[in-house]
């Protein structure tokens, strides 16, 4: 997180907000909504406490506003700047702009939600700058989450905490139990980072854990870590596995009894599908790690300790399957947590170990940590 | 003879015209190419390495692919620089 130079705030803790006029993009009842929840959003981890104002000056003056809206800073017309806000101080300060070119919604993932966008202003109308943490509220970029579901992350929680301290009504041993831990983003260089999945795509990597993947290429040693809702609002988070199609030109993601399909970085339409429709016995809940063996040209379907082997041919499963992993890849220790076949080897994860086997011959090379394609 | 790094020629005009604004924006560079051409190249590459410093991308100062998607995101409109 950043603060503004000074770590310029708010000298009370009482602070006042006017809504001083409203986007047609949505009722008024629901823009009181989700301004007033965007500032519960900091009230909830400070001392910091919110009383609207219908008229006259408020510290946090809330308005929409397009191209030249006469603070010096013109919007953009549609998508571009979202919204600005200014840092605390007298007059301007505090106050939060909205660009009335932009299409503004509360409950989809479709345009730009409101609550997202307010909250992040709100974060710099309190004192804060922007954070390089790609999860973080104050991350620059506009990234969909779902508003019912949204909890501070651990980041913005420092950040507005080195300004005005914990809110006294909580105590930190009984923390709030409606909402979650906050969220982390993981660290790459993590010696025991699990992951969730990992995949190529045309060339590229993507290695998922919790909200996030790391994009790998091969031209860099600097992976990116990024929001999957960033590119797909749709897909989830925390998913089960990952694999590239080569066949089909698709990268399939799977959670849980769905899959989703992605043709380059664009989901393809008619998805999620269920696992049965990838030829999975309706006995199997879930997978745990994919894989498309080049080899055999078969796809393998992990589940923990066991796998199947897919004929995408065929459109059928071999006979003879599920399998135990460790009897087809002999030294493997533990359950398959991901898998991935990159340039010969076979790399079957467990854990923040990552077993290296000759795609051929399956012989064990090398025991790794999972972190090994991100580049510590 | 001068030697200045030069940056390689972006796909469009459009692409060079939304680099600047976006640096001009959110990276206060300042438009000083026209008065020293050679400076204002340097500028650019300094403020294009602060940008993908931010956002944990390749630091090269040089424009490429995923630089100006990150660009082309939308995003809030304070600048990155706290100051």
């Amino acid at each position: 997180y950043t603060t503004f130079p000074g770590n310029t705030k708010w000298k009370t803790n009482k602070l006042t907000y006017r809504i001083v006029n409203y986007t047609p993009d949505l009722p008024q009842s629901e823009v009181d909504r989700a301004i007033e929840n965007a500032l519960q959003v900091w009230a909830r981890v400070t001392p910091l406490r919110f009383t609207r104002l219908y008229s006259g000056t408020a510290d946090i003056m809330i308005s929409f506003g397009r191209g030249d809206h006469g603070d010096g800073y013109p919007f953009d017309g549609p998508d571009g700047t979202l919204a600005h806000a200014f840092a605390p101080s007298v007059g301007i300060g505090g106050d939060a702009h909205f660009d009335e070119d932009e299409t503004f919604t509360s409950r989809s993932s479709s345009g730009y939600n409101l609550f997202l966008v307010a909250a992040h202003e709100f974060g710099h109308a309190l004192g804060l700058s922007h954070s390089t943490d790609p999860g973080a509220l104050m991350y620059p970029v506009y990234s969909y989450t779902d508003p019912e579901r949204f909890s501070l992350p651990l980041d913005d929680i420092r950040g507005i905490q080195s300004l005005y301290g914990p809110n006294p009504d909580v105590t930190p041993e009984k923390p709030d139990p409606e909402k979650p831990t906050p969220p982390t983003t993981p660290n790459a260089c993590d010696p025991n980072l699990v992951i969730d999945g990992i995949t190529t795509l045309r060339g590229e990597m993507m290695v998922f854990k919790n909200r996030f993947f790391w994009r790998v290429y091969p031209q860099s040693n600097q992976p990116e870590l990024t929001l999957i809702k960033s590119f797909w609002p749709d897909i989830p988070d925390n998913i089960d596995a990952a694999y590239e199609s080569i066949k089909a030109d698709r990268v399939f993601i799977f959670k849980g009894e769905k899959v989703w399909a992605l043709s380059g970085y664009d989901v393809v339409s008619g998805y999620p599908k269920t696992l049965s429709s990838m030829g999975l016995p309706a006995t199997v809940k879930r997978i745990t790690a994919a894989l498309y063996d080049e080899v055999s040209g078969k796809t393998l379907f992990f589940d923990n300790k066991y796998y199947y082997s897919y004929d995408e041919t065929k459109r059928q499963m071999d006979k003879g399957y599920p399998k135990l992993v460790e009897k087809s890849f002999v030294g493997m220790q533990g359950g398959v947590t991901a898998a991935l076949q990159y340039r010969g080897f076979t790399y079957l994860f467990s854990g923040s170990n990552m077993h290296e086997f000759s795609s051929r011959s399956k012989k064990l090379h090398r025991v790794l940590r999972s972190n090994y394609f991100l580049g510590c | 003879a001068h030697c200045a790094p030069l940056l390689p020629p972006l796909s469009s005009t459009q692409d060079q015209k939304v680099v600047e604004t976006y640096l001009m924006k959110f990276y206060d560079l300042k438009n000083e190419t026209d008065s020293d051409p050679h400076r204002g190249v340097h500028q650019m590459t300094l403020k294009l390495k602060e940008m993908q410093q931010f956002f944990g991308l390749e630091v090269t100062g040089v424009m490429d692919s995923n630089t100006l998607e990150v660009m082309k995101k939308p995003r809030c409109g304070v600048p990155d620089l706290a100051e």
